[in-house]
């Protein structure tokens, strides 16, 4: 059967290893790719180009403004009780300190509430958050908001602990979020381990002073693309299943976990279903997003540019959490179209992946999804993505192209037999 | 939001899972 094709062409066959080398042929090249740099747009011309030698279809891009911030010189020294000089990685979008940086006493917290019963200590102070981890859903909103909450009582600056699991040191950045009406203040993340030792030092009754310097612009928006290939259908050429994942990064690593991988796995399905020679009855169209990291820009581009031709997309799909080893497919949709799933992941037996949970999303598939239309999301072996997320630590060594094997031809079978139904996907 | 075509579908689940299980 096609499934087992497609299974033994990514897992054993001559495309074996293929997404793991082509990711590092791209993520070595070019490094991380952040939105607005010259980085990204040499990647995505390399993406085009390499799709047309592929042989896909219909190989375009579709231009979008994107933010474009720099991290500029950044520095944190510990002045006292004792000199230390701190790793420190600003958010995206923050502003930068003044030339010369903050010299300013610190007010640890360990949660928004905290900080409010601490607020009439917090003015003129920098505050560290040193909140535990508890999941990323739940934790990220320290990063997000911690400047905005931070200003709003008087502060100078945030320093987030990193949202992450696990440190070996390390700094995680991410995305930030200022706020109309409250003023905007430096904010970047520390390591758990600084955060946590502050926190022990303040406990102890110690003065906290740093030094933060920071030269971190917001510049005008730049263009960038999504770049999109297909396969047409042979039978409903203008009904869609779409795979995805994001080519932009954040500036630190090499971007290759996040989302490198998945952008490449959504390759690999395509490159898979054509080197059979299978062609779905309808359109498999691969759209390689800009700008998820700053807030799914691209992809709000493209669903404001496609919205019109909603009701024929079958499926939408996104790879944003890493591909490895495979536990199931998450998927958002109606209870019919869930039983038709069920049915589709039993196909996945040789790889040992069957489970369809509920679930399915990603940034750039949420517009589609809270419209009504089905979406799926890979699920895989979480236990390391949020230790590397948005570190220097997102690099090639993270990934194993064996495991990167199974994601794709779970990618490519799900995408395959989804296209080449008679029907599209039931919605409610 | 809705597809009309799904909306007068000939198939049932049961055919649906037929035709599935023609991909294994």
């Amino acid at each position: 059967g096609v499934a087992k094709a497609i299974i033994n062409l990514a897992v054993d066959g001559k495309a074996q290893n293929r997404s793991y080398e082509r990711l590092s042929l791209l993520v070595d090249t070019v490094g991380p790719r952040l939105s607005g740099s010259r980085d990204l747009e040499k990647a995505i011309q390399i993406m085009y180009r390499s799709l047309l030698e592929d042989g896909l279809q219909h190989v375009h891009l579709e231009p979008v403004r994107v933010p474009h911030w720099e991290r500029g010189e950044e520095s944190l020294i510990m002045l006292e009780p004792r000199i230390h000089t701190m790793a420190v990685m600003g958010l995206g979008s923050s502003i930068g300190t003044p030339p010369n940086g903050i010299t300013a006493p610190v007010l640890v917290v360990n949660s928004f509430e905290d900080l409010h019963k601490k607020a009439l200590e917090a003015l003129g102070k920098i505050v560290v958050y040193n909140q535990p981890f508890v999941s990323y859903q739940d934790t990220v909103k320290y990063r997000t908001r911690g400047a905005v909450q931070a200003a709003e009582v008087g502060a100078v600056a945030a320093l987030v602990r990193s949202v992450t699991p696990l440190s070996i040191y390390s700094p995680h950045t991410g995305m930030q979020e200022y706020q109309e009406n409250v003023p905007k203040i430096p904010a970047a993340c520390i390591t758990v381990e600084d955060a946590e030792m502050m926190a022990r030092m303040a406990s102890e009754g110690h003065q906290i002073i740093v030094h933060l310097k920071m030269g971190a612009r917001n510049l005008p928006e730049a263009d960038s693309f999504n770049t999109v290939a297909e396969i047409v259908g042979w039978k409903y050429p203008d009904e869609v299943v779409l795979v995805s994942g994001h080519l932009d990064s954040w500036d630190v690593g090499q971007g290759a976990m996040d989302d490198g991988a998945g952008a490449v796995i959504s390759w690999e399905a395509l490159s898979l279903i054509k080197d059979l020679g299978l062609r779905p009855k309808r359109t498999l169209r691969l759209v390689l997003w800009t700008a998820e990291e700053q807030g799914g820009i691209g992809s709000l581009q493209y669903f404001l540019l496609h919205k019109k031709n909603i009701s024929k997309y079958s499926l939408v799909m996104e790879s944003d959490l890493g591909t490895f080893l495979p536990i199931a497919l998450q998927f958002t949709g109606s209870e019919e179209a869930k039983a038709i799933m069920k049915n589709i992941m039993c196909l996945l037996q040789p790889l040992n992946t069957t489970q369809l949970l509920d679930g399915g999303e990603g940034t750039d598939i949420n517009y589609w999804i809270q419209a009504g239309v089905p979406g799926a999301s890979l699920l895989d072996d979480l236990s390391k993505y949020f230790t590397f997320h948005h570190s220097q630590g997102d690099t090639m060594s993270v990934l194993n192209p064996k495991e990167m094997n199974v994601a794709a031809a779970l990618w490519a079978v799900v995408a395959y037999v989804v296209a080449d139904l008679e029907e599209m996907l039931p919605r409610d | 939001k809705a597809i009309r075509r799904y909306s007068s579908s000939r198939k049932t689940i049961q055919e649906m899972e037929e035709e599935i299980a023609s991909y294994r």
